[in-house]
């Protein structure tokens, strides 16, 4: 089984 | 006696085309390590974490190997290798070499100059890839990119 590609992310980093 | 090419990790090819001790750039390692990036489903998200890796090491010729690897793997490895490079969980990895606040007063100059160049290139080629353009937009507001 293909497991559906994890498109989760983060925020941007503030500088 | 080493594992045949095939069956070599993403690891050991990143680790043979970024090493310091390369007298010239590794065409033959950088090349593979595209092509299997691609092949596994994981693949892209492995390789942005060990590019990442890599551009952040005070070792001025081992990050720009590096970040040679990521250029050619931008113009060939594809849409699924683009959505990782484009996501912020790697951009902030990049980020962080040139900001003064994390790496950027110690990271080796040529390799930041080279980071914003790449960068720029990603957000006129993959102008869909948006958060490549925020990231680029806040680090020229932040006046860590001066044009």
């Amino acid at each position: 089984a293909t497991s559906f590609p994890d498109d989760s992310d983060e925020d941007l980093l503030k500088v | 006696m080493a594992a045949p090419p095939e069956e070599e990790s993403l690891e050991s090819h990143i680790n043979r085309a970024t090493n310091p001790l390369n007298r010239e750039l590794e065409w033959e390692s950088i090349q593979t390590f595209c092509e299997k990036l691609n092949k596994d489903l994981e693949g892209p998200q492995l390789a942005t974490r060990l590019l990442a890796h890599k551009i952040q090491s005070p070792q001025e010729w081992e990050a720009l190997q590096a970040l040679t690897v990521l250029e050619t793997c931008m113009k060939n490895c594809g849409k699924r290798f683009h959505s990782e490079v484009g996501k912020f969980r790697f951009l902030n990895e990049l980020i962080k070499v040139v900001s003064p606040k994390y790496l950027g007063t110690r990271a080796p100059e040529k390799v930041k100059l080279k980071i914003v160049e790449v960068m720029y290139s990603w957000t006129i080629g993959l102008p869909d890839e948006t958060k490549i353009a925020d990231a680029y937009q806040m680090l020229k507001k932040q006046g860590v990119v001066k044009m």
